[in-house]
């Protein structure tokens, strides 16, 4: 039975995509020097924007069936499968390394090795998805919907991952339904305390209503900037509200990790974690945290 | 009539509410220096996360009804009248004050005068907006919603600009029906170009089914690192699609405009726009170009 992470914050642009695809990324390679064995995993994007897919290099005009119609039209009433829908790691590779060659063209060496995946998968998404958001509202059993569309995968996959767009929508209460995990990426600037209170009352409603096993796996400080007094003031918040659920390891801001899709993957993938990079050496220690959390249960 | 100006962009965090609010009070406030004349600014929240009314220092448990009532059950239907639902100078002048108050414990001396606004009206919004966007749905002249909710203001008011979610949900097209104009921040980055075209295909939507009538005030690049190679290309790229729809000027980032909330006030109100404040120089310089292209109309 796969282990489900939904990663969720309705205030934008806090890391929830770059989270997202790290944690994914980290989990499919594996890693001796963390410790962290390689699992089968399944990214899956509920966000219409489709940033999920853009970050290894997919043109999103050469994929097939996105998962629109397994959400949209239900899994019994379709005649796509969970895997037409899929690009498996070969396909993203490939998209990688020529999101590689566009971003260096004068390099005579192809894309090196390292740019490449493997036991990732991903569930792309695009803009039909929130034409589908508004149809679905007055359906039965509009919540757990892709809760059904992914019960496919759950004997195939070790971990499934879901990205979530800025909102407390349906397709977010959808990825609530879905998982057993939440995940909750912060950047600790002056909107996200009124943030947290309405993400966790949020929260609580789902768990009550329609996932009692909804837990909170973390919550991880991103884009830290250490000599600012808001950032410090905000992440003492959180420690003050959430305590050891949030994690020991945070996310300094980095240009590196801003520019890391040009090279056609996310950080832990276009960097290695060594000394001098510290951008991916913390997105591995997440991982690694993260790891240890998914393990213990 | 009053000049009606939508701030959309679905990508998360590129400053929509920042620049909502800076503008809205450069606009109210006016400036011999940068020869922006006062004018009556009604600014609207249409984002559940209602982080509007948070910039200016507002309570919102201190607040009564917001406009859901009036955008859910229609004018016609609602014994509200808009302006129970508004936030007027007086009130935002003194939660300001209490809000730099609480920034600054210390100080002897109470808050500076320029803590203040003038001319300046806010909408707040609350998270059942997100709600009511789902029971909307399957309403006749769903998308109209707003426009009708705020026929009282247009006479009002001398500009009304309109805060909206990451998202092109209904809550959105609501702003951009009720629009005239369209304000789109962006941030340069490497979303920031899948997110434009996404964008432009959905205002042309709008413009070919709801209103006709809305057009293009310009495009803001915002969070602008100079140095970085990212941001230059996404720049360019901005220019090369919407040529001089572009505005001239751009606003860095800052820590200080990230941390003018915390004074109780957006960079406009919390520095003069001096020498050395080139955060609160850089909106001022874009209220003024805004200032120049309403006026032109
Ligand atoms: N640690 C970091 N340092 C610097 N930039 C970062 C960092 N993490 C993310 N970014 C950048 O910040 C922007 C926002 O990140 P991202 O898109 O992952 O957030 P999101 O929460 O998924 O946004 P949205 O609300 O649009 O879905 C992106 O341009 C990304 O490249
Ligand atoms: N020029 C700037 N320099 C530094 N920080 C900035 C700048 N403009 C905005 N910010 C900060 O970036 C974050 C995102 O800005 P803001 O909340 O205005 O964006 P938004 O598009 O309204 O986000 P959301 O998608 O959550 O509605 C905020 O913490 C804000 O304080
Ligand atoms: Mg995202
Ligand atoms: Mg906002």
């Amino acid at each position: 039975m796969a282990i489900v992470i939904a990663c969720v914050n309705h205030k934008g642009g806090c890391a929830r995509t770059t989270t997202s695809v790290n944690l994914a990324s980290a989990l499919s390679l594996g890693s001796e020097k963390y410790g962290i064995s390689s699992r089968r995993v399944l990214l899956v994007d509920m966000d219409p924007k489709g940033n999920v897919a853009t970050t290894f290099g997919v043109d999103k005009r050469t994929v097939g069936p996105t998962m629109n119609e397994l959400f949209s039209r239900g899994v019994d009433s379709s005649s796509l499968k969970l895997e037409d829908c899929t690009l498996g790691p070969d396909f993203l590779t490939r998209s990688m390394k020529a999101s590689w060659r566009k971003s260096n063209p004068g390099k005579s060496r192809g894309p090196p090795n390292h740019i490449a995946v493997r036991n990732l998968w991903i569930l792309p998404a695009d803009m039909d998805l929130s034409g589908i958001e508004v149809d679905l509202a007055t359906r039965v059993g509009r919540e757990n919907r892709l809760k059904l569309a992914l019960s496919e995968a759950m004997d195939s996959f070790d971990v499934i991952i879901i990205d979530t767009p800025a909102s407390l929508g349906l397709l977010t209460v959808n990825a609530l339904c879905a998982a057993e995990w939440v995940l909750i990426p912060i950047q600790a600037e002056f909107y996200a305390l009124e943030g947290m209170g309405q993400l966790i009352s949020a929260i609580r409603d789902v768990q009550k209503s329609v996932n009692p096993n909804l837990g909170l796996l973390g919550i991880l400080m991103t884009m830290v900037q250490t000599r600012s007094k808001l950032c410090e003031t905000v992440t003492e918040q959180a420690r003050r509200h959430f305590g050891d659920r949030v994690f020991d390891s945070h996310i300094p801001r980095s240009v590196s990790i801003a520019e890391s899709p040009l090279e056609g993957a996310p950080i832990v993938i276009a960097q290695k974690p060594n000394k001098t990079n510290s951008a991916s050496r913390s997105y591995w220690e997440f991982a690694k945290e993260a790891d240890r959390r998914i393990s213990t249960i």
